[in-house]
């Protein structure tokens, strides 16, 4: 058999093709295969995507002939799949793997002699953490693979200023720095990777591959000025990431599950990414904690400054934390927002500061107000729009929509704890990205009259290390030129940026620039308005729900977007569509894998009649 | 550097300049009343060239402080920095971006100037003046005016600042001079008896590269019996 051969199958290439074009990242995975069997054989396709990405498109291809994926509404694709599904004989589907990924997986039966493609594309915003950006690709090829490439470039539109984007720098964790070319041509940046057969051997004549691992390259973009507009095709996106500002100080209500369910280890990861957050809290901060059980209590009566003093104090408090009874979420967030409302009207904290709720549980509320619509009720008009609440859910055995949803609503973002041993880092790491608020009540302004079909405008922080990026429409495409206001508060000031964007200078800069896509800020807005649509979907009811949903259907089907509304289908319409691929979105519930259908993923297929003749 | 003291009621204009060695710090302006201060530090050409005649001295560095609420703010060609007690903002030239907070107003116009306002009544402008990257000789520098100062004090002083308060000239004796086309004659100011040299200087607030031409009587020897004392009685240890 030929070298790469496994079972009678050859993967002889895969390529994934990644380019990111203003953050926006777009991808394509190819993978070609060969049945050098005598019969047919099943060839696998799986792919590893985040689950930030929205699948775009997938063909399969069979000896020159190409079924393409259409995006349909989910409830469309769904009649043709149970139909598929309850003949045995279908689909491709999309399954939560891990904390960051998604899984992607279709078999095919391919006839012997035949040759099979799949091509799948996904296309993904990368946002800005902690002052990076980071493309994740999780390459774990079957078998040995004659022609393996990953090849990564990161470019974007040089603007008149000339300032823009360049790669600062790369961490790669795979298979050894020589199987690796970088080559960096500012603005340009690509990344090679290109492993010979013997090099992804696991021994000298072993037939197994040795790659398993995370193709990880993180990079920031030069950034001289604090905003930065870029326009395209009577679109523009808006990044917006100011340095040098003071942290505002603020104060932060802890307020923690201490219930049973959080007995061992969990209580003392807790514990461990508090006393480490204990010692990164600055002096200028506020902060108490909120513990809750059946009952809820509090470390000190209202917020205390953390002096040195009271950091010791804090950090024995934690250390004596004893786990206890049930889950009063109600009463143990009403106390803290009570609080830190008391300490604003009070004066008892600094005049500019800005204040935070972190909460952090393992499980439903199962004492006092359990109602979770009560409980986000109840929330929200306790908030009312003053400050953030980040919601922490720890483990499997939760109501994360929940959590999300109450988040949401409250200008915050719920954030998934996974149960790992490195659960105390995940803690320490969800605080460092909101421990350092630059700016507040951020508000970005565009002339009423020029712009349309704006995504997201208003946050309530800017944290240091992350990026605001708002997108949106030109009214007039011709228009010579138009004005941005950022406007929000600092921690000493109220500042306003201005960004003066020249659009004729920009369409002059971007004829020079022939390696961006046309639509690429186009896409970038579309997949921005719907992924808001999406997350303020999930807090409406009645006919505003259906307004939002029916306008992130439109937008997704009409950019080919697989979403939560949507679904890809992949049929071969000659095989009386007994052969029918689904790649589905399916949400964030680490458990929903063993929920969805899962064992309908292997298509039937008929292998063709072919006379054939072979040397031997 | 070049100083420029327009006397609105004789509708003309004074100039001088300071040269002093790169590294040098000057008073310009110093108010003990309103607590304003102003120092520029002085830097000189790429070459560094030994011989002060020849050599060409800048603003690279202004301080621009007010000691009774701790601010502070630095301003070099690369980066402003806005110090409130020892907690620093950073801003680039590259940002246009207004700041706002109690008795201070400071906004700076991309890649052109900035302008300072101490509430009503003092106003600041720094300009940038850019030289092409690859020039052999000059690096970029900055320009101060005050445009607004009536809040300042009568105790106001410094190389600026002593200029706030009315002061009379009279100008006679106009004369030819070693360069034809600047006349020469003299001029009685501070009970002193100065040679001056008609001649102009540019004021570059509206356009930072081309300027608007200000004529002005020039003062030889960096000023001397124009400026109260000294040149080097304006000499500060430091930017602040």
């Amino acid at each position: 058999l030929p070298e790469g051969v496994v079972n009678g199958i050859e993967v002889y290439s895969t390529k994934v093709s990644c380019k990111v074009t203003s953050r926006f990242a777009h991808n394509v995975v190819t993978t070609r295969a060969v049945n050098r069997a005598d019969t047919a054989k099943e060839v696998s396709f799986d792919v590893e995507l985040p689950k930030t990405a929205f699948i775009t498109n997938f063909t399969l291809t069979i000896d020159g002939v190409t079924y393409p994926g259409n995006v349909k509404e989910k409830e469309v694709a769904k009649k043709q799949y149970e139909k598929a599904v309850s003949q045995g004989k279908t689909a491709g589907l999309v399954k939560a793997s891990g904390r960051k990924l998604e899984k992607f997986t279709v078999s095919v039966n391919v006839a012997a002699g035949s040759k099979v493609t799949f091509e799948l594309t996904y296309e993904e915003l990368l946002k800005r953490h902690k002052g990076k950006y980071e493309m994740y690709l999780k390459v774990k090829p079957k078998q040995l693979i004659k022609h393996f490439e990953v090849i990564t470039c990161c470019c974007s539109p040089a603007n008149p200023a000339g300032w823009e984007s360049r790669v600062q720098s790369h961490t790669l964790e795979l298979g050894g720095a020589a199987l690796i070319e970088i080559s960096i041509f500012l603005p340009q940046g690509r990344v090679s990777f290109k492993p010979s057969l013997d090099q992804q051997r696991s021994c000298p004549n072993c037939t197994d591959s040795l790659l398993d691992g995370d193709f990880t390259i993180t990079y920031d973009v030069n950034r001289e000025s604090p905003g930065n507009v870029q326009v395209i095709n009577g679109y523009f996106v808006h990044f917006f990431a100011p340095q040098g500002l003071p942290v505002v100080p603020k104060n932060v209500v802890f307020v923690i599950d201490i219930s049973g369910s959080m007995q061992g280890r969990k209580m003392q990861q807790t514990k461990d990414a508090l006393l480490r957050i204990l010692q990164d809290v600055k002096e200028d901060d506020y902060l108490n904690f909120i513990l809750f059980s059946s009952d809820v209590t509090t470390w000190k009566e209202s917020l205390v400054q953390a002096t040195p003093q009271n950091i010791q104090l804090a950090k024995e408090f934690v250390k004596n934390i004893k786990v206890e009874g049930a889950t009063n979420i109600n009463d143990a967030l009403l106390r803290g927002i009570e609080m830190l409302k008391k300490a604003r009207e009070e004066h008892l904290i600094p005049e500019r500061s800005t204040s935070i709720v972190i909460m952090l549980t393992d499980g439903d509320a199962n004492t006092g107000e359990s109602r979770p619509e009560k409980i986000q009720e109840n929330v929200k008009k306790a908030i009312d729009g003053e400050f953030p609440l980040y919601n922490l859910g720890f483990g499997k055995y939760l109501n994360y929509n929940f959590l999300d949803s109450m988040a949401l609503e409250n200008n915050g973002f719920a954030r998934r704890i996974y149960e790992d041993s490195d659960a105390d880092l995940q803690l320490q790491g969800f605080y460092e990205e909101v421990a350092r608020p630059l700016m507040t009540g951020v508000e970005v302004e565009y002339p009423h009259n020029d712009i349309q079909d704006l995504t997201q405008n208003t946050y309530q922080h800017f944290y240091d290390g992350s990026e605001i990026v708002v997108a949106g429409q030109l009214v007039d495409k011709d228009m010579s030129h138009f004005k941005a206001d950022v406007k929000g508060h600092g921690a000493l000031n109220d500042l306003t940026f201005t960004e003066d964007v020249d659009l004729e200078e920009m369409e002059k800069a971007r004829k020079e620039q022939d390696y961006i896509f046309g639509n690429y800020i186009e896409r970038l807005w579309a997949y921005l308005t719907i992924e808001q649509l999406l997350d303020k979907r999930k807090n409406s009811h009645g006919e505003e729900k259906e307004n939002l949903t029916a306008q992130a259907l439109e937008l997704s089907l009409k950019y080919h977007f697989v979403t939560p509304l949507t679904s890809m289908v992949v049929t071969k319409p000659e095989d009386n569509d007994d052969q029918t691929a689904i790649a589905d979105k399916p949400g964030d519930d680490p458990s929903a894998s063993s929920v969805v259908p899962v064992m309908a993923y292997q298509v039937s297929y008929q292998p063709p009649q072919v006379t054939y003749v072979d040397g031997d | 550097p070049h100083f420029i003291i327009q006397v609105p009621e004789k509708d003309d204009a004074i100039c001088f300049n300071i040269d002093e060695d790169p590294g040098t710090v000057l008073r310009l302006i110093q108010d003990p009343v309103t607590g304003l201060t102003v120092n520029g530090q002085i830097i000189g050409d790429k070459a560094g060239s030994p011989d002060s005649k020849a050599r060409k001295t800048y603003f690279g560095k202004l301080g621009i402080a007010n000691t009774h609420v701790s601010s502070r703010i630095e301003v070099t060609p690369e980066k402003i920095t806005l110090w409130n007690g020892d907690t620093p903002s950073t801003f680039s030239w590259l940002d246009t971006v207004t700041l706002t907070q109690d008795g201070l107003s400071v906004k700076i116009n991309k890649k052109k100037n900035m302008v300072i306002s101490f509430g009503d009544g003092v106003t600041f402008v720094v300009i940038l003046h850019e030289v092409w990257k690859k020039q052999p000789a000059h690096h970029d520098f900055l320009g101060f005016y005050v445009v607004e100062g009536h809040r300042m004090s009568a105790q106001t002083h410094g190389l600026l600042g002593q200029f706030f308060h009315p002061f009379d000239y009279e100008v006679f004796d106009i004369h030819p001079g070693s360069d034809p086309t600047k006349p020469d004659a003299t001029m009685l100011v501070k009970n002193h008896r100065l040679t001056v040299t008609r001649g102009s200087q540019k004021d570059y607030r509206k356009d930072a590269s081309i300027g608007r031409k200000v004529s002005c009587w020039f003062v030889h020897n960096n000023g001397q019996g124009l400026i109260d004392g000294d040149h080097r009685d304006y000499i500060v240890p430091a930017l602040f």
